[in-house]
């Protein structure tokens, strides 16, 4: 454990901690691709499928909240606040998503064998499952300042992932291809948000796309 | 031998 993983996972934990806050507090799941949190249930079920495999209590209760917190969103979505979810924003075709990180994994991966074909799978699926909620927001054109906050946390916790895989690099001569391609892209994929939050909602103003 | 790379992060 180093300093930027420690960060980046604690960022990952406001920013869902930020979400359920969101939603809870305005009683409303509007402004929230209900895709993109089905891809990030569908990330950790099949990234976690060696939860029993033991690394440390950290490890272990990170996994379980992870997986417990996805699906709780969904239920939250789907049941609990379906009214305020409007189907008619969330228009990205998550199957193509899908259907690319399966083919990308079963090409692309460190050896071929049903676990590690899906951790590959939840890598690479992973680093696009923010689209749908990203072209939610290009498409509505404005958001909720609280959920500008969600997604910053989102987006900062890959980021210091970067500085970590840098980090153990040079400290352990830690080397995960995989996952350091994917979670490059990730970031990358923030880059337009970052500036927009950084330019309006850090200086006061409503998220609004120009 | 090729060692793959540990899943120690989240």
């Amino acid at each position: 454990m180093n300093f930027f993983r420690l960060t980046a996972d604690l960022m990952h934990l406001l920013s869902i901690f930020v979400l359920l806050l969101k939603i809870q507090k305005t009683r409303s799941c509007s402004g929230i691709s209900f895709k993109t949190q089905l891809l990030y249930a569908v990330v950790f079920v099949t990234r976690y499928l060696d939860l029993l495999k033991w690394i440390s209590l950290y490890n272990t209760l990170m996994k379980i909240f992870f997986i417990a917190s996805s699906i709780y969103i969904l239920y939250l979505m789907k049941i609990k606040f379906r009214a305020t979810y409007d189907p008619s924003q969330d228009t990205f075709r998550i199957e193509f998503l899908l259907g690319a990180c399966l083919l990308l994994a079963l090409v692309f991966n460190y050896t071929f064998t049903f676990i590690e074909v899906l951790w590959t799978f939840s890598i690479y699926l992973e680093a696009v499952a923010i689209l749908p909620q990203l072209f939610m927001l290009s498409r509505t054109g404005e958001a909720e300042t609280i959920t500008t906050h969600y997604l910053f946390a989102l987006g900062a916790y890959r980021g210091l992932y970067l500085l970590n895989w840098i980090w153990r690099f040079y400290t352990e001569h830690h080397i995960d291809w995989i996952v350091w391609v994917a979670g490059a892209i990730q970031t990358a994929l923030y880059s337009d948000f970052f500036y927009i939050y950084y330019k309006k909602v850090l200086h006061g103003q409503k998220f609004e796309l120009p | 031998e090729y060692k793959l790379p540990i899943k120690d992060e989240l």
